[in-house]
């Protein structure tokens, strides 16, 4: 029954729809959206950093006028060094992207190894859901940076951020630096770092996914909890939580599959 | 004629419809008696994903205004129905003989993109861009 109630006359014939033309017709809508079945999360908190951040985009391109043309409308802190990512921060990776997906952090361990003592977190996101035909062209890692007051205004810390290449039970994994930067103890706010390849890596091999791992040096050298530097975790209010974010393109013609 | 954009369709929206599949087509027809055809045009048609009730995983946005094209392509098609040049030639024959040659059809022809914000199985978020999905204008093809 599509308009019963509805004041507006139709030159539809009015008819009640079978529940089995219900649903037919619900598996249509969802063949639009390009998926087989209704998806089921289990967390849906609009207040969680990653969709507050995606929602920001979705209003960044639908309302900017010229649906073509839109503006990143998340600003990272900018570190000593300059933008962490100047290619991300021109919009073209958003203008061409098809899609674009955040990613929840399945896992964090705060570890220090001994014994040189070496403090650092892990993270694990999991590409291996991407829809098929579609290439990262830019990644992002996201963490938040609170202000923390026991320390220095003036007091600097090192970070760094590696994927990891093996795991040892026991010694320390094989670790690649992708990045690394000074921050001030009074900044606040997300530091980003592009994890462009290393996500193209992980989609290609997702056998070889095995994670990020962030540490934090003093200006001594010496090991520091990330804690002491304001960088929230899992712990961390929602809408602080890190997360990593993927723009992609479709790299082929997707072709309806004949029912 | 479409009643007004789908901001106002939001308000005129019927509460508590009754279908679980609202899919809502509405068209006023000025001169609908069956035999007086009208000429083939743009009608409303807006998909509600708030009355699929499907916004535990859609974010945004609430549904779209999809419309359809509906009515007749006969012969003289005269320049306004947006028509191809081989559609007026489509409708001489179809004119000659009705019976074994069809009309030309009364489809889309500018359609636009729109952008849908939804958590997958993992709840991780999707923001992905479907194109071809409202129709701008209707045309005799």
């Amino acid at each position: 029954n599509f308009t019963s109630d509805n004041e507006f006359h139709s030159s539809f014939i009015h008819r009640r729809l079978k529940s089995q033309e219900r649903r037919e017709m619900q598996r249509e809508i969802l063949s639009i959206l390009g998926l087989p079945h209704r998806p089921r999360p289990h967390l849906h908190g609009k207040h969680n950093a990653a969709p507050m951040f995606m929602l920001d985009l979705y209003n960044a391109m639908t309302t900017d006028g010229d649906e073509n043309r839109y503006s990143y409308p998340y600003k990272p802190i900018f570190t000593t060094q300059g933008p962490p990512i100047a290619s991300l921060q021109d919009n073209n990776f958003l203008n061409d992207a098809d899609m674009v997906m955040s990613f929840v952090n399945l896992v964090e361990h705060d570890k220090e190894f001994l014994p040189v003592r070496r403090h650092h977190r892990e993270f694990r996101f999991d590409l291996s859901r991407i829809p098929e035909g579609e290439a990262v062209t830019a990644a992002e890692f996201r963490i938040y940076k609170d202000f923390i007051h026991e320390r220095f205004d003036n007091e600097t810390f090192r970070i760094s951020i590696y994927q990891v290449l093996e795991e040892h039970s026991d010694r320390e994994s094989d670790l690649f630096l992708l990045d690394s930067r000074v921050i001030w103890a009074a900044e606040e706010g997300w530091l980003v770092f592009d994890v462009t390849a290393t996500s193209n890596h992980w989609v290609l091999n997702p056998g070889r996914n095995l994670g990020l791992q962030l540490a934090l040096e003093s200006t001594n050298g010496e090991s520091i909890s990330l804690r002491v530097a304001g960088l929230i975790g899992r712990s961390g209010p929602q809408n602080k939580q890190p997360f990593m974010v993927a723009f992609f393109k479709a790299t082929e013609v997707h072709l309806r599959s004949i029912r | 004629s479409a009643l007004g954009g789908s901001k106002q369709r939001n308000a005129n929206q019927p509460k508590g419809a009754k279908s679980q599949v609202t899919l809502r087509m509405a068209n006023i027809a000025e001169n609908s008696s069956s035999d007086q055809m009208q000429a083939c045009k743009k009608h409303e048609l807006y998909v509600s994903f708030k009355d699929l009730k499907w916004q535990d995983w859609i974010i945004a946005p609430d549904g779209y205004a999809a419309y359809y094209c509906e009515g007749e392509c006969a012969f003289p098609l005269n320049s306004y129905m947006n028509a191809t040049n081989h559609a007026i030639m489509q409708t001489l024959v179809n004119f000659i003989n009705p019976k074994s040659v069809p009309k030309p059809c009364c489809v889309p022809t500018q359609l636009n993109a729109i952008s849908v914000l939804y958590y997958d199985d993992s709840s991780n978020v999707i923001l992905k861009k479907y194109r071809n999905m409202v129709v701008r204008a209707c045309g005799c093809h």
